[in-house]
């Protein structure tokens, strides 16, 4: 862990008084290291050090009785401020229905959420419109239509998709069909694309201008790598993004692309996917993040 | 990379970058960073276009271009080759599998599928997609059936029917689900009852961190791996873990993901991985 590393770094200056900005530096080293032994991305982890170096050289740890244990204290501080800084609930429109667009690369966990979601929306009294917008990947409708049914939410699936039917054309059609049949809440699944992708970049723009979304959520697996900031930049410049949502946390992935993500974008992460089944959902907690992230 | 005219601090640091961001690591950064200042002093290096052939030379070696990369897959006297495809959710398990198929189908090779993620949803009607694309069988269990008996099938299908290859799909898993892991197992053996399996396949994205080296020694103790498949290599992502998970367990990597078409496999090759990283 952290504090291990950081305790034996510390163990070779007792006695010496005051720390020296080398012994700082060797002590931002290590930090530097575990973040990346976490996935956190590397111009993250740049900034986040100088930022640590920074009150590191203050007198909260030259004043310390135990400087270890209170550089640890501000790593765990500043990556909380990070992941926790905007931390808030699900924006619902003033005007239902409330549309919230899914985004995310191949395999991040999508169509999966979009079924928690809608399932969570549910039991809190409202009346969820799944909507099977992504007609590209194989049977991707029959994907979201069984899901839908595991949870009782009805979905609007009017292309079959497998490469017929377009995806701006059934967001629209599904806004409608949302307003007639008074669903308060519409989810839109998108299929799972490259950010460099261009075509699929303006496509996936193009639903959201249709559809003007209340929340856009980029979905994001926890074992990414340094991946993370060239999709989430790439997201959000071309395409935007409100919030992210980090998938697969039932894992041992350390999750760094947690702090890579928010890092980069200053976009809040709402909710944490912790597993296949419908009631693996939860709200994100900083904290527990962080524990993860320095664990 | 390395695009100026002199060799100093800030070249290590651009070059460390690069290995880092390519996923390659700490240790495996630090310790490609280490042979490459032991030749610059050896060697007496001070020009950065040496500096980049030496820097392409040392990180093909970590590759390690002569490993064995052919595929076992064909039939080998009486029992057709049979595939496994594993590794954790949405890969590309089942677009490989596809994918696997059509390559094999372009060589006038007899293919059956076997479906066998019976769990999650629409698993088994994606990949009787796929089969129908490429054109060939696949054989599929009730929703919710024991994966190894649908296994089985699909390799008694491939005996009965003679055919050069069998490929089985399964269910993507995290490796920290022991039961998960033993239920893996169990299709394995259960294959084995009737024909050895000669591929196992361990499916790796490429934008996967650090955690992909746990993903692949997991797999590889509960079920032998025999190859990787690097997947979405036609993202931003290097897919450099691969660089540790071969030199740790000694597998290859044998192919890689250049899409979601039934084309978008290709062999593996290491300079063309390198070249990525570096350019
Ligand atoms: N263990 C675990 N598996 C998950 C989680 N979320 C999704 N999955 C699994 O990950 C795989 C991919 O999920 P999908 O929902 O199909 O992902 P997607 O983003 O819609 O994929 P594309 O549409 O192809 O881009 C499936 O096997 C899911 O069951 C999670 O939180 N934990
Ligand atoms: N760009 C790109 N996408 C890929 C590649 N391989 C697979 N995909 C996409 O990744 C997503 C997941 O692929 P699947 O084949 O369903 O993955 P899986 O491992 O079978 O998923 P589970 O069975 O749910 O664990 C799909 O959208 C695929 O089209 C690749 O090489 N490049
Ligand atoms: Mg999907
Ligand atoms: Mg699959």
């Amino acid at each position: 862990s952290l504090s291990d590393r950081l305790t034996n770094t510390f163990k070779g200056l007792r006695g010496k008084g005051r720390l020296s900005e080398q012994d700082i530096d060797n002590t931002v080293r290590e930090i530097r290291m575990a973040l990346l032994d976490a996935d956190v991305a590397l111009p993250v982890v740049r900034a986040f050090c100088a930022r640590v170096k920074e009150r590191a050289l203050g007198s909260e740890v030259s004043e310390a009785l135990n400087p270890a244990q209170q550089i640890v204290k501000i790593v765990n501080e500043e990556l909380i401020a990070i992941l926790g800084g905007d931390t808030r609930r699900l924006r619902f429109a003033k005007n239902p229905p409330t549309i919230i667009l899914l985004a995310g690369l191949q395999g991040a966990g999508k169509t999966t959420l979009a079924g928690k979601l809608a399932g969570h929306l549910k039991s809190q009294g409202h009346q969820p419109l799944l909507v099977a917008a992504d007609l590209q990947r194989p049977n991707a409708v029959d994907q979201l239509q069984i899901v839908g049914e595991r949870v009782q939410v009805p979905v609007f699936a009017p292309e079959p998709g497998n490469g017929i039917g377009d995806p701006v054309d059934v967001a629209r059609r599904a806004k409608s069909e949302a307003e007639l049949k008074l669903h308060d809440i519409v989810i839109i699944d998108t299929a799972g694309r490259l950010a460099i992708d261009e075509d699929l970049m303006n496509q996936l723009r193009s639903v959201g201008e249709a559809v003007q979304p209340d929340e856009t959520l980029l979905v994001v697996d926890a074992m990414i790598g340094q991946d993370a900031v060239n999709t989430a930049v790439l997201f959000d410049q071309q395409v935007g993004f409100d919030g992210v949502v980090l998938t697969k946390l039932d894992g041992d992935a350390r999750g760094g692309a947690a702090l890579s993500v928010v890092g980069v974008t200053g976009k809040p992460i709402l909710f944490a996917s912790t597993g296949e089944k419908p009631e693996d959902f939860e709200a994100f907690h900083p904290d527990r993040m962080a524990g993860r992230i320095l664990d | 990379l390395l695009s100026r005219d002199k060799l100093d601090d800030e070249t290590w640091e651009e070059i460390e970058d690069t290995l880092l961001l390519a996923d390659l690591g700490v240790p495996g950064t630090t310790e490609l960073v280490e042979r490459l200042r032991t030749r610059v002093k050896v060697e007496g290096v001070s020009d950065p276009e040496r500096m980049r052939q030496i820097l392409r030379e040392e990180l093909l070696t970590s590759v390690n271009p002569d490993m064995d990369r052919d595929l076992d897959v064909l039939r080998n006297g009486r029992d057709p080759g049979v595939v496994l495809v594993v590794g954790v959710n949405g890969t590309g398990k089942t677009t490989t599998t596809g994918k696997l198929a059509r390559l094999l189908v372009a060589e006038d090779k007899d293919v059956v599928l076997g479906a066998a993620d019976t769990f999650r949803a629409a698993a088994s009607e994606q990949l009787q997609t796929w089969g129908d694309r490429v054109g060939v069988p696949v054989v599929r269990g009730p929703e919710g059936s024991d994966p190894a008996s649908v296994a089985f099938d699909s390799v008694a299908a491939g005996i009965e029917g003679e055919c050069d290859t069998v490929v089985v799909d399964t269910a993507g898993r995290l490796h920290t689900k022991v039961g998960l892991m033993d239920e893996l197992g169990k299709v394995k053996r259960v294959i084995e009852k009737q024909a050895p399996v000669t591929e196992v396949l361990l499916v790796l994205d490429a934008t996967t961190g650090q955690n992909g080296m746990t993903q692949a020694r997991v797999f590889a103790e509960v079920v032998d791996i025999t190859g990787i498949v690097l997947t979405k290599l036609d993202g931003t992502a290097k897919g450099g873990i691969v660089v540790s998970v071969q030199r740790e367990l000694g597998v290859p990597v044998k192919l890689v993901g250049l899409g979601e078409g039934p084309d978008d496999l290709a062999v593996f090759e290491p300079e063309t991985f390198v070249d990525a990283i570096i350019d």
